[in-house]
C-alpha cells in the first residue's frame, strides 16, 4: 500500500536517529545491506597512471562501479526494471538454470578530457557514459 | 594507488603491480578510443596559445564542476606572466554546445620560405590534420591570429588583411591561392581575429593531399604590401600565448564500436 509506505516514510524522517543514514537508506538487515546492489566509489587517477605529460585535464575522474546482489526484496531505494522483477521470480522458480538479474548502471554521466596528441595538437573530447551516477537491477 | 573504494569493507586501496598498471592503462586507452598512448613533443607547446584556448573551452564546459578543476587550471594559468591568453568567443561557445570533440592545431611552419618579390611579405601557415579520429565530421573551423596595437609608422593607418587557401604549389612559380576572406583592421585595434575556414578544413580532412596550408597578406590603405608584423599581427617570434593557431569543432558521424580484445 502506497499510503502506508508514505506514512512509514514520514515517521522515519521524523526519527532523530535516522538523520545520519543519508538519502535512500532502507531498513533491511545489515547482511542484506552489505551485499545489496549499489554504487561503489572508484577513482581513476590519470596522474597515478603516469599520464600527466599528455592528459592536461582532468587529473582523474570518479568512474564508480555497480556491485551487489539483486534478490528479493529488490531494495526500495534502488532502480529495478520491471524485467528484473520477473527475472528474480523466474530465478526463484528455477535457480539452477536462470540467473538473478544483473546489478548494472542505470544512470551514466559524461566527462570531458583535454589531451595532447602525438603532433602536440590539443584535443578536447566529450566521452559519454564514463561516470556511473546510479545503479540498479536489470 | 589507482583504485580507491571508499565504501566497500574490503578497501582496494593498494598500489597496482607493474603488469596490472599496464593492463589498466591499456583498458583506459581503449575507453578513450586511442590506439596508443600519445607522446607529444612539447618543449614550449604547453605554454602555447592553442592549449590555453582549449583550457578555456574546457573551463567553459566544466563550469558546473568548476571547483574540481580549478586546481589544474590555476596551475596552468600561473605559468603565464604576460596577459592576453586566447579566450573563447560566444560563437565558439555556440559551436561547443553542438560539438563532441574540439581540436586545436599548432602552426607547423618554422622558417619562412623565400617567396617571389611580389609575395615577399606573405606569411605561410600549415596544420597537421592527419590524426583526426575516424567518424568525426568538421562542423566549424577557425584560423586565429592575434593583433597587437601598432604604435609606429602606421599608427593612423587602416590595413586590409587577406587570408588565402593554398590550392596548388609549383616548383617554378608562385603557389595558386584562393581568397578565403579579407578584413579591414584599425592599426590601434588589439585582440584575437578569427577567420572561418570550415569548408577548407573539410576539404583537408577528406583529401589530405589538398592540405597545402594558408597564406596571409597585409596591405595599407594606399595598396602598399607590408609585413604582417608591421601591422601588429603576431607570428612565430611573438609571445607564446599569442601564437596563431587553428581550431576545429567536430561531431561524431559514426557510432564508435570497440573492437573485442
Amino acid at each position: 500500500s502506497t499510503g502506508k509506505r508514505r506514512q512509514q516514510s514520514r515517521n522515519r524522517s521524523n526519527h532523530p536517529q535516522e538523520a545520519h543514514k543519508g538519502p535512500g537508506h532502507t531498513d533491511y538487515n545489515s547482511s542484506d545491506q552489505k551485499t545489496a546492489c549499489r554504487k561503489h566509489e572508484l577513482y581513476v587517477s590519470f596522474r597515478e597512471l603516469g599520464w600527466q605529460d599528455w592528459i592536461i585535464a582532468p587529473e582523474g575522474y570518479a568512474a564508480n562501479y555497480c556491485d551487489g546482489e539483486c534478490s528479493f526484496p529488490l531494495n526500495a531505494h534502488m532502480n529495478a526494471t520491471n524485467h528484473a522483477i520477473v527475472q528474480t521470480l523466474v530465478h526463484l522458480m528455477n535457480p539452477e538454470n536462470v540467473p538473478k538479474p544483473c546489478c548494472a548502471p542505470t544512470k551514466l554521466h559524461a566527462i570531458s578530457v583535454l589531451y595532447f596528441d602525438d603532433n602536440s595538437n590539443v584535443i578536447l573530447k566529450k566521452y559519454k557514459n564514463m561516470v556511473v551516477r546510479a545503479c540498479g537491477c536489470h | 594507488g589507482n583504485l580507491v573504494d571508499f565504501n566497500n569493507d574490503l578497501q582496494l586501496h593498494r598500489r597496482l603491480r607493474t603488469h596490472e598498471k599496464r593492463e589498466m592503462q591499456k583498458e583506459i586507452l581503449s575507453i578513450l578510443g586511442l590506439p596508443h598512448r600519445p607522446r607529444p613533443h612539447l618543449l614550449n607547446g604547453k605554454y602555447n596559445s592553442a592549449p590555453l584556448f582549449m583550457l578555456n573551452l574546457y573551463n567553459t564546459i566544466n563550469s558546473e564542476e568548476r571547483n574540481e578543476v580549478d586546481g589544474i587550471l590555476d596551475q596552468y594559468k600561473s605559468m603565464f606572466t604576460t596577459p592576453g591568453p586566447p579566450l573563447a568567443t560566444s560563437q565558439d561557445n555556440a559551436y561547443l554546445n553542438d560539438a563532441d570533440m574540439v581540436m586545436s592545431f599548432v602552426n607547423l611552419v618554422e622558417y619562412d620560405r623565400e617567396l617571389s618579390p611580389h609575395r615577399r611579405h606573405h606569411k605561410e601557415f600549415k596544420f597537421n590534420l592527419s590524426q583526426i579520429p575516424e567518424g568525426e565530421a568538421v562542423t566549424a573551423a577557425e584560423f586565429r591570429i592575434y593583433k597587437e596595437c601598432v604604435s609606429s609608422t602606421f599608427r593612423n593607418e587602416t590595413f586590409l588583411l587577406s587570408v588565402f587557401q593554398v590550392v596548388g604549389e609549383h616548383p617554378d612559380r608562385d603557389a595558386d591561392l584562393f581568397l578565403l576572406e579579407s578584413r579591414h583592421l584599425w592599426a590601434v585595434e588589439e585582440g584575437w581575429l578569427d577567420f572561418d575556414i570550415t569548408a577548407t578544413s573539410n576539404l583537408w580532412v577528406m583529401s589530405p593531399h589538398h592540405n597545402l596550408g594558408l597564406q596571409i597578406s597585409v596591405e595599407t590603405s594606399s595598396g602598399q604590401n607590408i609585413s604582417p608584423r608591421e601591422a601588429g599581427l603576431v607570428g612565430r617570434d611573438g609571445a607564446l600565448e599569442r601564437q596563431p593557431f587553428m581550431v576545429a569543432f567536430f561531431k561524431v558521424s559514426e557510432v564508435h564500436v570497440r573492437t573485442a580484445r
